[in-house]
């Protein structure tokens, strides 16, 4: 899930 | 990764290097709003804080670096590089684009998915990078002309941003729970932003005219 929670996109 | 996001990435990437090679060779930057500039700036400042704490990945790192660099590099060409500043329009870029910035803190402390420093600020950048074009859209419409560079920027940037909404619709049809309101709401305001501008942009390369 924490990845889903930070922001991936630029 | 999917095509869309990185075509949109490279998109965007291509906008600000060649608006940034374009004042560095010509040493000139008519038609360009510094203030849609400071703006991208505090876009960018504000959204990739993050640089420090979580990686995501090398081309993410390397991307917000590149972001970071050209846009307060540009700044910097049209604020202090005398031969540049002398060609800056002061007298049409009246935008006043502080009140932007206000109006998007206040938002972003309203409405955000989660109150944290970091996440406020993230939200912020959101909402202020979907009205940063307006300054320059404004002096557009003003100097009433538009040399090829700055439709060409305009261009690249709303075509970044139609390839972000394409990269979201896939996203969503392959990633459970990728559901993104704010950046999906922000996103379309901001395309929605270009949109004129890219029918009169079509119209003039239609005719063949210079855009009006």
């Amino acid at each position: 899930l924490d990845a889903l929670l930070t922001h991936d996109e630029l | 990764m999917n095509i869309f996001r990185l075509a949109g990435d490279m998109t965007h990437m291509f906008s600000v290097l060649v608006l940034l090679l374009k004042i560095h060779t010509i040493k000139s930057c008519a038609g360009v709003s510094v203030k849609t500039q400071e703006l991208y700036a505090i876009v960018f400042a504000t959204r990739y804080l993050d640089i420090f704490t979580s990686f995501v990945s090398i081309y993410n790192t390397f991307m917000k670096l590149v972001f970071l660099g050209s846009s307060f590099s540009i700044v910097w060409y049209m604020r202090y590089h005398k031969a540049v500043h002398r060609t800056y329009d002061r007298e049409q870029d009246t935008f006043r684009h502080w009140f932007l910035v206000l109006s998007c803190l206040l938002l972003a402390l309203l409405i955000h998915e989660k109150f944290t420093f970091l996440e406020v600020l993230w939200t912020f950048s959101l909402y202020l990078e979907a009205v940063a074009i307006l300054p320059q859209l404004v002096l557009l419409q003003r100097t009433r002309n538009i040399d090829n560079l700055t439709g060409q920027y305009i261009f690249l940037l709303g075509g970044y941003r139609g390839l972000y909404i394409l990269n979201w619709i896939y996203r969503y049809f392959t990633e459970p729970h990728f559901v993104h309101w704010i950046t999906w709401i922000t996103g379309l305001v901001q395309t929605l932003l270009y949109a004129d501008f890219f029918y009169y942009y079509f119209l003039s390369w239609k005719n063949n005219k210079k855009l009006n």
